[in-house]
């Protein structure tokens, strides 16, 4: 576990009136705790802790068995698995106070003899919660809970203790759902188990140490990575999590799965809603007319959607599905050139037949918007400041009321730029947790400039950009190649001879003609030849023809790392 | 670069082409300071004299006409000592920056990529005849966490923890050859990082084979030591 109070529930000024107790001295609430799980005096079910006196109470009871009054300074901790009024698997940690057989026979106590002669006892199995005569399972019955009952004629007999239901709901006020087992993958796991099948401790999501890794909280805030608890952030085949150990990168961890299976929709599961991800239809063909491969075949295309690895995403024959979260269901084809495509499925409000499918490699033309953007529904996820977009769904980093529950026509969907409130232009909460939002990096469609496409000539390096920019100023860069400054004088004073002129020396190499490009203006020292000493210049002094002239060099450039001064097209195709 | 797309002229000012003493294009690199260029050892392995390269700057076309294009040999060459895919050019006179030609920002030392970010790779590679030959191309995809890139279906434990891998699921686009040794580029914020240098992958854009990138954030302090050093 991530930590020992995340066992417990905490509530504080509250004090319990209770007879089977131990007292102790400890620095904090988590030593105390500790005491609690060492305590062999009686079952601990809570403890009492006082700051000002760092008194530390264990408890054989809690406040569902007892009195209860206010104490400003006591906080009470109580051990959640004894506030579970349900069972989870088969139970075999159910402690709660159910204490009569499903046909309603009050069960016999667990340290009594009679009317039956019990082999399972307190002493026998001291860890097994086989307190009065709570019906318990301390030998992993397959049927869950039992009890000896009371009645002579019938030795034992089981309980009628409810499955916690995928969400397990806890006693008490201040304590959110847990969802304590899984389903299907695992995807929707949000337990607090924190060890790997063959029990390596976990590392924290947000550390990265020992491993490095890519699943952090702030890149997956809508995956509940909390702490070190097991998750299935990459739709693995169950929940995992990187290891403490240097040498095991990550491992499974052993969740129990949920015997309550969710629900598949009934209407939706046969229209499309959303994208899609609970259409169980039967069409097996895309929208261009192919026929889909089979699921559980390889063939034409290999692929890692096997239907027996996911349960739960409905990968039946070759019918469209959407198991990944894409934009709507799809199949692989068994067109071998064409991996795979969208499918046509008809919406289930009747008024779209797919047609808004189209083919991976026609962009579509979301990046621009009308008027306030209001019914943008481009996919954009960047702000202007190159931000990207917090889910909407998501209240980490930014807490917001823009839920797609509170906005069902903005299509408030994944992280996209949308305008729910009619704001100047589409927008989004952002994953900057020092920006809460800001508006996208998009472009009003009527000011829009077309992009060339693709397979446009590009356009010539002279009508984009111009020639690189010369050195004006009165250093050199290198060599000098590209000095365009204006010093007229060698190195040793001699005024240079202008380079169109053939008086005193005559030459006929570099000339403004033969050099166009060069920057032979005037006299001005020059560098027409990548002289590896720099900028040069016939003098006008009949008995020295050429020298060197004496430019300094230029400071380093100053520039911005990674900032182009050309806007990149950002071309992607996914 | 297969599928993806010809760059805008210049856009990727960082992008050079490193050659043979000769012109022949065969390499990517990167600019990451006037006159320092990261690249694959890989693509250094014909010869281990500086000599033997040459370094062009600011061109969009790989028949390099273009007046922006800076050449530059090689000074000196500097594989990473542990055999990772990576290695430092020094160049003979620092690179002249001006609009065409400006050097990469690099990552912190170990900052690490999550397993969604968008990135781009960027070269005058092998097209697999999806046209572009002889300009720069660019395509942008997701990089892939490790983890998932080691499954038995995609690189099967063939990625190594100093490097990353990038593509799309399906594929029909990456990195090929031709562009070993170019740069992984992240926008982060408003500027592009660089986090990977282009390595190795099974075949150029095959479905759930992504292209594998040497993880430069894990080779900063060396990349420091020998600019400073040298």
């Amino acid at each position: 576990k991530g930590d020992i109070l995340d066992d417990y529930l905490r509530t504080d000024g509250v004090w319990i009136l209770t007879r089977n107790k131990q007292s102790y001295k400890t620095n904090n609430e988590k030593e105390c705790a500790e005491k609690c799980e060492a305590e062999r005096n009686f079952n601990c079910r809570a403890f009492l802790f006082t700051r000002k006196k760092l008194q530390c109470l264990t408890l054989a009871e809690n406040a569902k068995m007892t009195v209860t009054f206010s104490s400003t300074d006591a906080v009470l901790y109580e051990k959640k698995i004894y506030l579970l009024q349900c069972r989870r698997g088969i139970g075999k940690d159910y402690r709660g106070m159910e204490a009569k057989t499903w046909r309603g026979i009050p069960c016999q106590k667990w340290a009594e003899k009679t009317p039956h002669n019990p082999n399972y006892t307190p002493e026998k199995h001291p860890n097994a919660g086989l307190d009065e005569n709570y019906c318990r399972n301390p030998d992993g019955d397959e049927r869950g809970p039992w009890c000896y009952t009371t009645d002579s004629a019938t030795r034992f007999d089981y309980c009628n203790i409810p499955e916690c239901e995928g969400q397990v709901m806890h006693t008490g006020e201040g304590l959110g759902p847990t969802t304590e087992c899984m389903q299907c993958n695992g995807e929707d796991y949000h337990g607090e188990v924190s060890r790997t099948e063959s029990g390596l401790e976990c590392q924290h999501w947000d550390t990265q140490e020992p491993h490095m890794h890519g699943f952090t909280p702030k890149h997956f805030p809508e995956k509940d990575l909390k702490l070190n608890y097991c998750r299935n952030p990459d739709g693995e085949l169950r929940p995992w999590c990187f290891t403490t150990s240097p040498t095991k990168r990550w491992e499974y961890c052993n969740i129990p799965r949920c015997t309550m299976h969710p629900p598949v929709s009934g209407l939706g599961s046969q229209c499309l809603s959303g994208k899609g991800e609970d259409y169980r239809g039967r069409i097996a063909i895309t929208k261009s007319g192919n026929a889909c491969q089979h699921w559980n075949t390889q063939f034409p295309h290999r692929h890692g959607w096997i239907p027996d690895r996911y349960p739960c995403k409905g990968l039946e024959e070759n019918y469209c599905r959407n198991p990944g979260g894409e934009k709507r269901p799809w199949c692989y084809t068994i067109n071998s050139s064409v991996r795979w495509e969208y499918c046509a499925i008809p919406h289930c409000d009747g008024t779209e037949q797919g047609i808004a499918d189209v083919p991976m490699e026609v962009p579509l033309p979301e990046e621009c918007y009308r008027g306030k953007g209001q019914s943008y529904r481009g996919t954009t996820s960047i702000t202007a400041s190159g931000k990207k977009c917090q889910a909407w769904n998501s209240m980490f980093p930014h807490r917001h009321e823009k839920t797609p529950d509170r906005f069902p026509n903005a299509d408030l969907r994944d992280n996209y730029c949308r305008n729910p409130d009619g704001d100047n232009s589409p927008w989004c909460f952002t994953t900057d947790p020092s920006v809460t939002w800001e508006y996208c990096n998009l472009k009003r469609c009527d000011d829009h400039t077309q992009e060339p496409a693709t397979n446009d000539p590009p356009a010539t390096t002279e009508q984009n950009v111009g020639l690189t920019t010369p050195t004006t100023s009165d250093c050199i860069n290198g060599n000098g190649k590209d000095y365009r400054g204006t010093i007229a004088k060698t190195g040793r004073g001699r005024t240079c001879q202008e380079w169109s002129s053939q008086k005193p020396h005559s030459h006929k190499y570099f000339t403004p003609v033969t050099h166009p490009r060069a920057g032979l203006d005037k006299n001005y020292c020059r560098n027409p030849d990548g002289d590896v000493n720099g900028p040069w210049c016939y003098t006008t002094d009949p008995r020295k023809a050429w020298e060197y002239c004496d430019i300094p060099k230029c400071p380093p450039a100053q520039y911005e790392c990674g900032k182009s001064k050309f806007r990149p097209k950002l071309c992607a195709q996914r | 670069i297969v599928a993806g797309c010809i760059s805008h002229p210049h856009s990727w000012p960082w992008q050079i082409s490193l050659r043979t003493s000769f012109g022949m294009h065969f390499c990517g690199g990167t600019l990451i300071d006037p006159q320092w260029v990261l690249t694959a050892a890989h693509c250094l392995e014909k010869s281990s004299r500086p000599a033997a390269y040459k370094v062009y700057l600011g061109l969009h076309r790989e028949g390099a006409s273009e007046a922006s294009v800076q050449k530059r040999d090689v000074e000196k060459l500097f594989k990473e000592p542990y055999r990772a895919d990576i290695a430092l050019l020094k160049l003979s006179s620092p690179a002249i920056i001006n609009n065409h030609v400006i050097p990469v920002c690099l990552p912190k030392e170990n900052s690490v990529l999550g397993g969604r970010e968008e990135c781009y790779v960027t070269g005058w590679g092998d097209t697999k005849g999806t046209g572009g030959d002889g300009y720069l191309k660019e395509t942008g995809f997701p990089v892939i966490e490790n983890k998932i890139c080691n499954r038995p279906e995609f690189l099967n434990g063939r990625v190594k923890k100093h490097e990353l891998c990038a593509g799309n699921i399906h594929g029909g686009t990456d990195s090929c050859q031709g562009d070993s040794g170019g740069p992984l580029v992240c926008l982060d914020q408003d500027k592009f990082v660089q986090h990977g240098v282009t390595s190795w992958g099974l075949g150029c854009a095959q479905p759930m084979k992504p292209g594998v990138y040497v993880r430069v954030s894990n080779y900063i302090p060396w990349i420091k030591s020998i600019m400073e050093n040298h």
